[in-house]
């Protein structure tokens, strides 16, 4: 559901960042 | 209440500080929160914050689980809800959600929605007895009488700690098999005694 507990939501929000981050290092030229 | 949201914004930091300044190689750390949720007293441990650095050689271990077609498409279709639900935008178009989520990955965002009531799990046998958990090595896992460090192991991990402080709980996760060592523990108590 939509609302989330704001300790979870950061730390999610946070995860989803940083694991883009991670990915864009491993495979920085993926189309 | 200004101390509780200054610990918590300070958790990531030091939840970070715990993980990089490690020698040795932890996959994730989260830091329980103990609160009273009634009027007798009981306590639970609830997600206080986490920090994920993911396993230092990728490919090294990939379980049945990780490579099963179905699964990936269902934890990718996790990823996506949970990105639109972050981001507020239906239908994601952030490529990273459609990356294979690994079983760490996928561990530490179970995590999440999970709690330990009265002294119950790996958590919450650490926070009731004041007394630091250092599980070490598969065997040790699959045999731990806590439900949550047979899953650890099903998602790879070889090493989970739990150590309290005054507040809740730090645990952390390897894919690395790692003994117990007194300096993480130090590491713990300097930097997790709010009192401070």
């Amino acid at each position: 559901n939509g609302d989330l507990p704001i300790f979870r939501r950061k730390s999610l929000q946070r995860f989803l960042v940083k694991r883009k981050e991670r990915l864009t290092l491993v495979t920085p030229y993926a189309c | 209440p200004s101390t509780a949201l200054f610990n918590q914004e300070t958790l990531q930091q030091r939840l970070q500080t715990l993980i990089e300044g490690a020698r040795e190689s932890w996959t994730y750390a989260i830091y329980w929160q103990s609160s009273v949720v009634d009027y007798t007293g009981a306590s639970v441990l609830g997600w206080g914050d986490g920090y994920y650095k993911g396993e230092e050689d990728k490919g090294k271990r990939r379980t049945a689980s990780s490579q099963s077609a179905v699964e990936q498409e269902h934890r990718k279709k996790v990823l996506r809800e949970l990105n639109s639900l972050i981001s507020g935008s239906s239908g994601s178009t952030d490529d990273a959600v459609d990356e294979e989520v690994t079983d760490t990955e996928w561990f530490f965002l179970v995590s999440m929605t999970q709690s330990f009531v009265n002294g119950s799990g790996l958590p919450g046998q650490a926070f009731f007895n004041s007394a630091p958990i250092w599980v070490a090595g598969t065997e040790r896992l699959v045999g731990s009488p806590c439900e949550r460090a047979r899953q650890g192991q099903v998602f790879g991990l070889q090493t989970m700690v739990c150590i309290p402080s005054a507040n809740g709980v730090v645990e952390l996760g390897s894919t690395e098999l790692i003994f117990q060592n007194s300096d993480l523990l130090n590491k713990v108590r300097v930097l997790f005694n709010f009192s401070n």
